[in-house]
């Protein structure tokens, strides 16, 4: 654990934070991509099916409980709540994210470590963690005005890829054997999905106006 | 038994 990986966690757990409060403050999940989150629901299952075999930490399989219970309970707000679910934007949230969890299925079946049950689907969620966050960043371009907790929302999720990276070259520097090229291939995509969001994010904020994704 | 790398990672 170093204060890059901390950090890194924290902000992700925070932006599911600003996402719930916004959902259950506002009653709303207005600009909310329901596929995106469906596929983190997928990305977190798949990722910590672990949790039954393996313990690396207690912080860890705390996190992990917390991030799916958080992820399933987004996507029950968004698709069953009696209020919020009407305050979805089905006809804004069209990209066909079926495409995104056959490609990553495929690929996770070609390019693994290790040719397991487990391995490939962990591998699965790598990949598919990676591009999940494109139904969101299509649709916040469709949504016109963004309100301030979606934009931090999706803000901090690029912050905590960020973080990731820069835990990931503390760990090479410092560790003895440490190489993940799946992972690191994989998040730097992701975290160059964000740079456009990023760029329109400082911009309006440095301008003091509301967010808009041209 | 180590685990390789990023799986003690979220």
């Amino acid at each position: 654990m170093n204060v890059f990986r901390l950090a890194g966690d924290l902000t992700h757990l925070l932006s599911l934070v600003v996402l719930l409060l916004k959902i259950v403050a506002t009653k709303s999940c207005r600009g909310v991509s329901a596929k995106t989150q469906e596929l983190y629901a997928i990305v977190f299952v798949t990722r910590y099916l672990d949790l039954l075999f393996s313990f690396v930490s207690l912080y860890n399989s705390v996190m992990k409980v917390v991030f799916l219970g958080s992820a399933f309970s987004i996507v029950y707000f968004m698709r069953y709540h009696k209020v919020v679910r009407h305050t979805y934007d089905r006809e804004l949230d069209t990209f066909r994210s079926s495409f995104l969890v056959a490609g990553s299925m495929v690929l996770a079946l070609l390019i693994n470590s290790k040719y397991t049950f487990f391995e490939v689907l962990w591998t699965f969620s790598i990949y598919l963690e990676a591009v999940a966050i494109l139904p969101q960043l299509v649709m916040l371009q469709r949504t016109g005005n963004i309100d301030n907790l979606t934009g931090n929302y999706v803000f901090l999720l690029g912050m905590y890829r960020g973080l990731y990276i820069l835990n990931w070259i503390y760990r090479y520097s410092t560790e003895r054997r440490y190489w993940q090229m799946i992972v690191w291939v994989s998040g730097i995509i992701q975290t160059a999905l964000y740079a456009d969001f990023f760029y329109y994010y400082l911009k309006c904020w440095n301008e003091n106006r509301t967010l808009v994704i041209p | 038994q180590i685990r390789r790398g990023a799986h003690d990672e979220l």
